[in-house]
């Protein structure tokens, strides 16, 4: 027990290690250790509580300090560009969003812009089913940029409050693929000039630190509004959004809990960090 | 290579100042920067130390303290330690000619890359003059069917599917089938799991107690981070792997996963993935991905 004990490097290093454990990045954790130590030296522990408690208050200022809700646009339909690194979840993500959105009586549109991966249009033609979205594609092959365009004037036309665009699974690394995510912001913009109005990267909650540099990245090609990360359902935390949060500034709007379209949850900073200690 | 290490490590023995030997506090320090640099790499903590226990073993057995030139010895035994547990090179597959089909079972978290690698290796397995057969085993992810049977189809490979039936008897109709048509390697494409779902953990088990593949290879995310000591170990645990296979490392993820999940499964990494393209499997050298974790 650390009851009536006062802190010392073994204490620290077990600290650290939760932190680190989580995909905090070293860098981060090894700060709050340090104003750990800083906070409760000389003093005795009071209760095996307080330093988690602590840890907590911190992490949680780190997170909660942005609104996170789905930007709404002045005008219908509101577009929602989806981006991330290949298979962290996007494609089952848009039938997350798709679904919190018809629960909450929108009408959806879903556009196929992944007109590259095997069977991707057929995959988000099946959540657009499920989900009673309407859908918009110009089949496998296609120009993802046209797919783009048409979705959002179709959109337009028929009413839609929110339109949700797939883009196909690409690492930042790739110039040419991260260019034309930056084509279909602008194809997007020339039908409606604040288009998209949101644009979430998917990250996969199981990644490490690789995380940072595919929010800077993707941030630059699509001006990335906020973080959508994935399969928190398993073991792993998300510890790496807390960095991304500060140092790029993007908040985590929802987290992905499952594989069905219901496992959707808007993001709680509170949860989240007792779930990094749990 | 080493740039990141290197740099760390420069920083650490220029601190040292201008004399020749190094102290054991001068070892520490050293040892503490290398964590550093492990750790940004996501190699998992509980991995982090064991190397690190290696490291100082073998640096207190080399005579550091005597040594006149520590930093290249010191940079030699990181690079030997980081070799020895990534190694040894094993890109074999063991045919089975009593049966005559070898089955090779891929397995692992969603999303990690495996329909896409069950292609690659399909196409591996033909340019060796191989009949293989490629099982649609994930019947839960929407299309999934439908993706496999793409890919088998770019490629000319024989895609094994049916409309319905729960995949442990799929994969169980196929290796039979495979037998009856004369095709002689097998591969399962099982659907995405987490190592913690009780259910489909079981499945996985079933699948394997049925169909007793030579080979199961573990897809693992290029990417990961420290979750991959739980969800690699929580594969192994439940029957024996006896490959990995790494795939996104076409990116800039620095790759420390690949450290820890060989060091967690005790099994040799067989292939990299570096791409999307089925040609984008290439046979894994640990020299190659130590220099790419050092930075
Ligand atoms: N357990 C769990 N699995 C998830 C979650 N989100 C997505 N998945 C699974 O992750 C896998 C990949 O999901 P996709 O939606 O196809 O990912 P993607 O980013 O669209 O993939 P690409 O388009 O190929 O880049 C699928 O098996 C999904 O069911 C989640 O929150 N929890
Ligand atoms: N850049 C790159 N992408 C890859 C590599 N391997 C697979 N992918 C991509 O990663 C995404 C997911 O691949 P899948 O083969 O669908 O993954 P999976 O493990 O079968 O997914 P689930 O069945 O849902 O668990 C796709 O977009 C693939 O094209 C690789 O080595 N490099
Ligand atoms: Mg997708
Ligand atoms: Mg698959």
């Amino acid at each position: 027990t650390l009851v009536g004990k006062t802190i010392d490097r073994d204490i620290l290093d077990s600290v650290l290690e939760v932190l680190i454990e989580a995909d905090i990045s070293p860098v981060v954790a090894e700060a709050l250790v340090s104003e750990l130590e800083a906070n409760y030296k000389r003093t005795v522990i009071e209760s095996e509580e307080q330093l988690t408690t602590f840890l907590k208050e911190k992490l949680k200022e780190q997170l909660a300090s942005r609104p996170c809700d789905l930007i709404v646009a002045d005008k219908p339909p509101t577009v929602i560009l989806i981006v991330g690194v290949n298979g962290s979840g996007k494609t089952t993500s848009i039938a997350k969003l798709a679904w919190l959105l018809r629960e909450d009586g929108k009408k959806v549109m879903i556009g196929a812009c992944d007109t590259f991966r095997a069977a991707a249009v057929e995959q988000l033609r099946i959540w657009a089913e499920r989900t009673g979205s309407l859908f918009e594609t110009k089949g496998q092959g296609a120009d993802p940029a046209a797919v783009a365009f048409s979705a959002t004037e179709k959109a337009i036309e028929q009413g839609v409050d929110v339109l949700i665009l797939d883009t196909a699974g690409r690492l930042h690394t790739n110039k040419n693929l991260m260019a034309e995510l930056s084509k279909i912001k602008r194809v997007v913009a020339k039908k409606i000039p604040e288009a998209p109005h949101e644009c979430l990267m998917i990250v996969d909650g199981t990644t490490g630190q690789n995380a940072l540099v595919q929010a800077m990245e993707f941030k630059k090609a699509t001006d990335v509004t906020g973080l959508f990360v994935t399969k928190l359902d398993g073991t792993a935390k998300g510890g790496v959004v807390i960095r991304i949060h500060r140092e790029i500034d993007i908040p985590v709007k929802f987290i992905g809990v499952g594989e069905k379209m219901e496992n959707i949850k808007p993001f709680d900073a509170g949860d989240f960090v007792e779930a990094l200690f749990s | 290579m080493f740039d990141n290490l290197q740099k760390g490590l420069s920083r650490v023995f220029s601190g040292f100042g201008r004399k020749k030997k190094i102290t054991e506090e001068d070892l520490k320090e050293t040892l503490r920067e290398i964590r550093k640099v492990l750790l940004e790499a996501d190699v998992a903590l509980s991995v982090v130390r064991e190397f690190l226990s290696k490291v100082e073993e073998k640096a207190i057995g080399a005579d550091i303290l005597k040594d006149l030139k520590p930093e290249q010895t010191i940079v030699g035994i990181i690079n030997d330690v980081l070799c020895e547990l990534m190694g040894p090179v094993d890109h074999a597959i063991p045919y089975n000619t009593k049966r005559g089909v070898t089955v090779v079972m891929m397995c692992g978290l969603q999303g990690s890359g495996k329909t896409t690698t069950c292609g690659k290796l399909a196409k591996w397995f033909v340019k060796k003059s191989n009949k293989p057969l490629l099982v649609a085993a994930d019947l839960q992810r929407p299309g999934a069917v439908e993706q496999l049977r793409v890919v088998g189809e770019s490629i000319g490979v024989s895609v094994y599917s049916e409309e319905k039936g729960r995949p442990q008897k799929v994969c169980q109709r196929a290796v039979a089938h495979a037998i009856d048509k004369g095709f002689d390697v097998v591969i399962l494409d099982t659907a995405g799991r987490l190592a913690i779902d009780e259910e489909l953990m079981r499945e996985l088990k079933d699948i394997h107690d049925l169909t007793t593949p030579e080979q199961v290879y573990l897809v693992c995310d290029g990417m990961l981070g420290q979750d991959a000591v739980k969800s690699a170990k929580g594969f192994a645990d439940r029957f024996e792997i006896d490959g990995i296979i790494m795939t996104k490392l076409d990116g800039d993820a620095r790759g420390g996963a690949a450290l820890t999940v060989k060091s967690v499964v005790g099994k040799p990494i067989k292939w990299i993935g570096t791409g999307e393209k089925l040609e984008a499997l290439e046979e894994f050298h640990p020299d190659r991905i130590a220099s790419r974790i050092l930075g």
